[in-house]
């Protein structure tokens, strides 16, 4: 059976058996898709399956990309601005050549509970990284500044367009060194707001969880709509 | 759906079985995060010239049985899928990646000779 198998799930375009150890969470919206999927096919209503109307994107591949990135830590959190340093890294490698990219959305869940309600005001810098760096030894020099923005609360899920940034890894493998995300403090700080302050940045570093969801378009399977005349 | 049974005397003739695939059995279920199994279905059954035309039969089908009653050599018509139907499939792979992709042609919906 195992060669049939591996047949089979070449044909689907798998390379092995995958055999994750640990099942991440699906987010809703994926599972809204699949649910609605499911009953359009049981009440055999004819679907269009290059098109995600609830992302409002074209596509008929859908990839939610693990951040495999990591932490810098500082020591010293009173003597600098940083709440939280972190490299955001998704591997793209698994996106087709012939794959056209058609949303690309960063998703930052900084947890519900981590901002305490008189905590400091924090602010998030996400930047995309240009040059290499010794991975772990030290942190990586910003480069072009994607977003810079007030951490809300509660925070929820943030979400960035990288749509750009995506197409141009993808073209550029080599170029795709992450991105860095920092989480800034903005309060002049007391004495008061110090403890506070430690205690919202080690939530947010416990809690923070990014992913990247990908949508892409096979040409051979979905046609792309014809362009528009001006 | 519900499947039209056929009549005892026609239950050898081309339709469409019931199949469900179930990904448990093929230990795909530790990857498979939804559907948990599929009802893909499949075509089985006799194709007899005489009921060529009403078993949703293409052309070459009805020529093909024609031919077979002159020249037995020449194989029957087959009960082939006539209409297929995609699934979509979220699954996890080994980066930890959470995927839904649709795959076409996985569940047969009609059988006919062909």
């Amino acid at each position: 059976f195992q060669f049939q198998e591996d047949a089979f799930l070449r044909f689907l375009g798998l390379d092995k058996t995958p055999s994750p150890l640990k099942l991440q969470p699906v987010p809703y919206i994926l599972k809204k898709i699949v649910q609605d999927r499911e009953a359009a096919a049981a009440n055999e209503v004819t679907q269009d399956l290059c098109y995600l109307k609830e992302l409002g994107v074209r596509g008929n591949l859908i990839r939610l990309l693990a951040d495999h990135g990591f932490y810098f830590y500082s020591p010293k959190i009173s003597q600098d601005k940083f709440c939280l340093q972190k490299a955001l890294y998704f591997n793209l490698s698994a996106v087709h050549e012939k794959e056209q990219f058609t949303m690309a959305q960063l998703g930052l869940d900084l947890g519900p509970s981590s901002y305490f309600h008189l905590g400091p005001d924090l602010e998030l810098s996400l930047s995309v990284v240009q040059e290499p760096y010794r991975w772990g030894r030290s942190t990586p020099k910003p480069g072009r500044i994607l977003a810079l923005q007030s951490v809300p609360r509660p925070q929820g899920t943030l979400r960035f367009n990288l749509l750009d940034v995506a197409q141009h890894w993808k073209n550029n493998p080599q170029k795709n060194l992450g991105l860095l995300l920092e989480i800034l403090v903005k309060d002049d700080r007391d004495s008061g707001l110090h403890v506070a302050l430690e205690d919202t940045c080690a939530g947010l570093r416990r809690s923070l969880h990014a992913s990247l969801l990908v949508v892409t378009l096979d040409p051979q399977q979905c046609h792309l709509p014809p362009r528009q005349r001006r | 759906a519900a499947i039209p049974v056929p009549s005892p005397s026609c239950r050898s003739l081309c339709h469409r079985h019931q199949l469900f695939i179930h990904f448990r059995d093929l230990g795909w279920h530790k990857w498979i995060i939804a559907p948990k199994g599929f009802m893909a279905n499949y075509c089985h059954g006799d194709c007899p010239f005489s009921l060529t035309t009403s078993l949703n039969s293409s052309s070459y089908a009805f020529m093909q049985a024609l031919m077979h009653t002159v020249d037995p050599q020449v194989p029957q018509a087959v009960c082939i899928p006539t209409k297929l139907s995609p699934i979509s499939m979220l699954y996890q792979d080994n980066d930890d990646n959470v995927i839904l992709r649709h795959y076409e042609d996985m569940v047969v919906d009609e059988c006919g000779c062909g």
